[in-house]
């Protein structure tokens, strides 16, 4: 679980 | 976690987000509270928070650009003078 969190990519951020 | 009241009392909600489903954040989080907007002038959400639900609609399995639309669609509707959050405070997917 640990590898696959590692591998997501980082969000954009939305201002709202 | 815990229900929190948002009312519409700026042109703004005012709040940036974070994460959204296949991220490294799978649910938003709260990076910037604007000052001046809805958000900051209800004194109840703050930045690390994060964002379960917007007026019961859960943001579990949302991606980021689907939940940012529900908040943006929660504080444009003429329905409701304010947006209900279920926050948490713990950064987890649960």
């Amino acid at each position: 679980v640990r590898e696959k969190r590692l591998t997501l990519p980082p969000s954009e951020i939305t201002m709202l | 976690s815990a229900l929190m009241r948002v009312a519409k009392s700026a042109s703004t909600l005012g709040i940036a987000i974070e994460g959204g489903a296949n991220t490294r954040q799978p649910l938003p989080r709260i990076v910037t509270i604007q000052r001046g907007g809805s958000a900051h002038n209800s004194g109840q959400l703050k930045v690390g928070q994060v964002i379960l639900e917007v007026n019961g609609v859960s943001l579990r399995g949302k991606e980021h650009r689907e939940a940012a639309r529900l908040i943006a669609e929660a504080f444009k509707t003429k329905e409701k003078d304010y947006i209900d959050f279920l926050i948490t405070e713990l950064n987890v997917a649960l």
